[in-house]
């Protein structure tokens, strides 16, 4: 059982990976890559030595190959991961203008909303669609991963609702904790508690 | 030196007294807290534990009680915290709409981008300035706190910029990781690495 630490750690591996062959770069050494996201060096070798043997003493990684191991580690090379996201308001307007998650294995394929000015919108391509049609077109279309946008109020409601249809995963950017059943996945992405990391650090960290 | 899902676990805690007090509940156990959390009890009293005594045997914790004491472990009841979002794009427009941040110490008091069309309008009340604008600003208002999101490939340039204003903590969404300097703290918000961690649990977690 992998901890949450070290899968975001990979996230962030990627993002550098892909940064550098972008600009043509075709190897990396751990120290390198280490640099990019404050981990050690020492940690990056346990990170990736948990899923194999990569890289060369001397050489280091090919950036690559180091690519498509991590893609497969993370499931986004081998499918495409249709999403919905529920709740049409303002984070989800920004979700759907976004062209980046495409390249990166999610196709945003539906939005939901119960607010009848809402529905029938289209937004970056996407269609609002009302709170009724989320069991068929997530059974048809086989989403297992959803984006929680709506007010708190309503975000455990809406869980249920959703993990009822088949979703597995859920990423959540309600402020509340949501009670899932077991084996659905939820990934915490509250924007305040990201600020709040950063007031604890600056209250603690005495220079 | 507290580690990362410590101070976040501590950002839960918090969601969840809020919406207990919001309920109109007096006391709840670790047990309790640990519910929500999707952590053990022992990780509960552990977590406080770094901080001092709290709660009583068979009582529990007093939820008015213990928000006070979370929000001076995270600095924000203290103080207010003002802050800026550079980029005025898509994610900014749902932050400046956000009413939430005020409440839990929070302020957004200013906007930049680079862009003619953005600069001088006004969105959820907050202005959006011209970059030329940012160390003036930052300085006067005396910001520690900015948010990040421009593209990728401005986030380096405009990262350095900031800390060279004086900024001390960075909400990143971009994509890549930043090279801050020493003192200086990065919260990593990319919403794509939140999906990654999704599909990476549905990949390798075989019911
Ligand atoms: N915008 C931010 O910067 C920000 C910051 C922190 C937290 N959040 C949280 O993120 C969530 C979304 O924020 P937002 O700013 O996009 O909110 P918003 O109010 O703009 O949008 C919420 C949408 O959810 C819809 N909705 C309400 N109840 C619903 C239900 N039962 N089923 C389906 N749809 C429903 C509403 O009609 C609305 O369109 C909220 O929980 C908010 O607290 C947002
Ligand atoms: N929207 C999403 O759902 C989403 C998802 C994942 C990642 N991100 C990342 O978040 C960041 C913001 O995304 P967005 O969708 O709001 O983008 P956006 O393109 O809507 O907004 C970016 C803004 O930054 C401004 N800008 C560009 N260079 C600048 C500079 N040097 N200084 C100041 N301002 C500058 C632009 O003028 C624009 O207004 C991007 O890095 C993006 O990759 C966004």
């Amino acid at each position: 059982n992998i901890p949450d630490p070290s899968v975001r750690r990979l996230s962030a591996y990627l993002r550098q990976l892909e940064r550098l062959a972008g600009e043509g770069t075709r190897h990396v050494s751990s120290r390198q890559l280490a640099g990019y996201i404050k981990a050690g060096d020492a940690q990056v070798r346990r990170d990736l030595a948990l899923f194999g043997q990569f890289g060369r003493r001397g050489v280091g990684y090919e950036v690559d190959d180091l690519i498509n191991v991590l893609r497969t580690i993370l499931g986004t090379r081998q499918r495409q991961w249709p999403v919905v996201v529920v709740g049409a308001g303002e984070i989800c307007h920004a979700l759907l203008t976004y062209r980046g998650f495409r390249q990166r294995g999610f196709d945003v394929v539906a939005a939901f909303d119960i607010d009848p000015k809402k529905i029938g919108r289209t937004i970056g391509g996407v269609d609002v669609l009302p709170m009724e049609d989320c069991a068929p077109v997530i059974q048809r279309l086989e989403v297992r991963l959803a984006i929680l946008a709506v007010p708190a109020d309503a975000a455990d409601e809406t869980a249920r609702r959703l993990c009822e249809c088949g979703i597995e995963g859920i990423l959540n950017f309600a402020t509340t904790g949501l009670e899932v059943p077991e084996g659905v996945f939820v990934s915490e992405a509250d924007i305040t508690s990201h600020l709040e990391q950063l007031s604890f650090r600056l209250t603690s960290h005495r220079p």
